[in-house]
């Protein structure tokens, strides 16, 4: 069941998938699984859906581990989705969010590279689709979204970690995303979560250009990070992300912030430097702990700032 | 499967443009395969990167030679790798 589940362990594809089916079988008035599409080696994307009912309502979507490599984040989205729904009817701020709101959350945003990761490659950070003429295997999913696609931090040549891909949304797991949202419509929040290097970002990664609600951005992220540091002492940074790291072009909240969700952001989780990917099991759970309290943070904002 | 037998992730700390300049030449250069983990940003910001085994005596040596700061953030990748399977293993025995 979800509640023998271990939290505080990795798991593979198979084992988190399983878990969402027992969670959505568990609390089938609560969650729905939705499979938004297929990944290119033809594995079900896979999202979550939080709903109290409601035809259309707003909503916030959450992704974790779209860089396969990074465990922590798919292991935190598991957390989160069983604390979802323990909060639900208990913790009065979450319960209000999910009586305005739905919420979507994708727990393996790239699945492919997730299972390369736990059978052939530990260090594999892209997709797995190979594009005729080309010699390398993979796209940076997170350099392929139409924003300033091909501009400054992606690379054109296939072999590279960062290589953007040969057209914006080449990635059936980004395409699955944009056609998402796009039908949907209504997503007011859109939250990417990434691992590591402890950093909250809003846009741009493309421009230097500061976004339209680059203060109001900024003032919740200082809000978010304090909220985060509040459990454990965690410090984060956070910025822009052409101020707080580095030009990046073809990024998933770019995007999303282009589309009119302002309130875009992605999170970098633990640690700043003795384990990088390879996070200890035992710190799953607290990084999620933490996590879930900047994740609160934005929700409660999205909820209280309509636009 | 894909093993890491002999490679290392340094952290490299950037004391000043020039030596940014110097990191990110090693970022460009794609015989070395390295693999950034943290990519190079500011001065005084640190950078991970992943040196395949074939490759480690010369990033050492092109740091050093540059008095460019660095420290051995996982000294045997496959180990902690091996580690973390292990443990994926346990947990799994032990639910079972």
């Amino acid at each position: 069941t979800t509640e023998t589940f271990n939290y505080a362990a990795y798991h593979n594809l198979d084992e988190i998938n399983a878990f969402m089916d027992l969670l959505v079988t568990e609390k089938s008035n609560l969650v729905s699984k939705l499979q938004i599409g297929k990944s290119y080696e033809g594995r079900p994307i896979n999202v979550l859906k939080f709903s109290t009912g409601g035809i259309k309502r707003p909503a916030i979507w959450i992704d974790t581990g779209i860089h396969s490599r990074e465990w922590v984040t798919q292991a935190s989205g598991v957390w989160f989705a069983k604390k979802i729904v323990d909060s639900y009817g208990k913790d009065p701020s979450l319960t209000s969010i999910l009586n305005n709101f739905d919420i979507f959350l994708e727990i393996v945003t790239n699945p492919d590279g997730f299972a390369f990761t736990h059978s052939q490659n530990r260090m594999w950070r892209k997709t797995r689709s190979h594009h005729s003429g080309l010699s390398c295997i993979g796209v940076d999913p997170n350099r392929n979204w139409d924003a300033g696609f091909g501009g400054p931090g992606s690379s054109g040549n296939s072999c590279t970690e960062t290589y953007r891909g040969p057209y914006a949304n080449s990635e059936s797991e980004v395409k699955a995303i944009v056609d998402f949202v796009q039908d949907h419509g209504n997503i007011k929040a859109f939250i990417s979560i990434h691992s590591y290097s402890q950093l909250l970002l809003y846009p741009y990664g493309y421009t230097t250009q500061k976004a339209a609600d680059h203060e109001e951005l900024d003032a919740l992220a200082k809000k978010a990070v304090n909220a985060l540091a509040s459990l454990h002492g965690t410090k984060y940074r956070y910025g822009s992300i052409t101020a707080a790291i580095y030009p990046a072009s073809g990024g998933t909240i770019d995007w999303t912030y282009d589309q009119g969700i302002k309130y875009s952001y992605t999170f970098e989780l633990r640690d700043t430097g003795r384990h990088g990917f390879l996070l200890p099991a035992s710190q799953i759970v607290p990084t999620a702990e933490e996590t879930w309290l900047a994740l609160m943070v934005i929700m409660e904002h999205t909820r209280d700032h309509p636009y | 499967t894909e093993t890491f037998v002999g490679q290392q992730v340094l952290r490299i700390l950037p004391e000043d443009a020039f030596q940014l300049e110097k990191v990110m030449e090693l970022d460009a250069s794609e015989k070395l395969q390295l693999d950034f983990w943290r990519a190079p940003t500011y001065p005084k910001s640190p950078v991970d990167v992943r040196v395949p085994f074939p490759s480690l005596q010369r990033v050492k040596v092109f740091l050093e030679s540059n008095g460019i700061q660095y420290d051995i953030m996982i000294e045997d990748l496959q180990s902690l790798i091996d580690e973390e399977k292990l443990d994926m293993a346990r947990q799994r025995s032990v639910l079972q």
